[in-house]
């Protein structure tokens, strides 16, 4: 079993939409797929087609009560599982707070889980909390969504410096599997600039060994595609939105790439 | 002394690049400016040209140590002043947990400032943490940047909720001042559907009545413009990096409806 965690602290570079539109692209090429939304604005577990209001238990009771994973997941059109998010799980940062081995229990749960997956995909909020903890401690690998911006640079090290803290205290196979940039504006000089930058840090954190020593820059760009914004609205994939437009091709093309990357399908 | 907390749970919807080219816009319309920095990624004062490895107090400083307002206040080639932010601002959530009044650190500091300003804003990260609610305790007018995407709403009535808390129990006299749409697509109708959605939802708001009453969509869009993602790589406002693009053109006219709107300048 394969797991990811959709990863950066820089808000609206693309997490939520590379998480489904992947896992979803991953299932429709024959893989068994679970989604764990971690984010409590839920946009992962809408864009699925979830009813968050629904009573039953979500992530927040999954991280704060006894519920098992399975408990948890529920069935989606779009032929994968998902543990869906509610606002609640706000309130978990604070719960949490002072809770002995409070980053490790979305590992314990996923680890009792029977449910066999070939990859699960987990989503997380733009911050370096301990929701975001929970699923670096729990997964092998993660995968950086990156806008070809300036900023995204900024905030690449000190996320590389948590994910270092993370592997060495609390999940030892923990490993950067992978840089894509999202939103790409083929036409901006600054999508060629910023990509040249990402490349060239990522070549350095290869040569520096330790958890970059797996990381590598997607080849698959995703473009900037309206039709990407306007699927989460009708809780829809890409692919059943509009299957044939830019953005469905990107995320079946990065799914191949991904599958490759593991050797698996 | 008008001040507003810059507010948006969701992330990269332009709270860093308003906040900034606002404040920026106020202060060349002749306004005494101060932006005050509260998000630990210290977007807005990298965006100011502030050196943020520079061990002089910041904002985390400010709020997890005696340190006054006046020891974190520095210049900038901009205009206005700032109160920067660093990385160390990440672990204040968890630093203030359990402090009592940790939500009116910030409003004790600005109400003890000597001072004077026309207008203060303040960034806030994408979350409804600590470091949010301080500016939501610590000033008068919420302004919401808000990208025309669906998900844009979904995240609206829950940060209402929020506002509405902080207003009841720990500021008065806090109000909606205003949503103004940021990175405004005018050839999707996505933009020009959202929008409509966005208006229909601040009618309501008034009606209501409460915070809501003096809600108002700016008429100022700002239109999705590659100038202003370029402009941080270059630690310049849009008006120094480029004073004629659309951008520019953009946050000074919001400028001049923000002015209206005080009756101020
Ligand atoms: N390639 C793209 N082209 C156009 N719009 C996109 C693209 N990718 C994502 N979007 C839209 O941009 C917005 C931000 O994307 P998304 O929510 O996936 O980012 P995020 O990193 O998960 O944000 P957050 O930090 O708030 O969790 C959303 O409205 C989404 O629909
Ligand atoms: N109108 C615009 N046109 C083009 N790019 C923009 C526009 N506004 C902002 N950007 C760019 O989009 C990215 C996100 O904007 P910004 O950082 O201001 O959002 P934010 O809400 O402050 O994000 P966060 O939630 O991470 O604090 C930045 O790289 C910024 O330079
Ligand atoms: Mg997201
Ligand atoms: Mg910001």
């Amino acid at each position: 079993m394969h797991t990811i965690a959709v990863i950066n602290q820089k808000g609206g570079v693309g997490k939520t939409t590379t998480t489904v539109n992947l896992a979803v692209a991953l299932a429709r090429a024959g893989q068994r797929v679970g989604v764990i939304d971690l984010d409590p604005q839920s946009h992962a577990s809408l864009h699925l087609g979830a009813d968050v209001q629904r009573a039953a238990p979500t992530t927040y009771e999954l991280l704060t009560s006894d519920v098992s994973l399975s408990e948890v997941w529920r069935d989606t059109e779009e032929g994968v599982r998902l543990a869906p998010a509610n606002l609640d799980l706000a309130a978990a940062e604070v719960e949490l707070a002072g809770v002995v081995g409070r980053e490790l229990i979305l590992r314990d749960k996923l680890q009792a889980d029977a449910e066999s997956f070939d990859f699960v995909l987990v989503d997380c909020p733009p911050s370096l909390g301990v929701l975001t903890i929970n699923a670096l401690s729990a997964v092998r690998d993660v995968m950086l969504p990156l806008q070809p911006h300036f900023l995204a640079l900024h905030g690449l090290s000190k996320l590389m410096k948590t994910v270092g803290i993370v592997q060495s205290r609390l999940n030892n196979q923990l490993r950067l599997a992978g840089v894509v940039l999202c939103m790409y504006e083929s036409s901006a000089k600054l999508s060629a600039e910023i990509s040249a930058d990402v490349a060239e840090y990522i070549a350095k954190l290869r040569e520096q060994g330790g958890i970059g020593r797996t990381a590598q820059l997607f080849e698959q760009r995703i473009r900037r595609n309206i039709r990407l914004a306007e699927a989460p609205s009708f809780g829809q994939s890409i692919f059943r939105y509009d299957g044939r437009c830019n953005g469905a091709e990107d995320y079946r093309r990065l799914a191949d790439e991904v599958l490759a990357v593991y050797g698996a399908g």
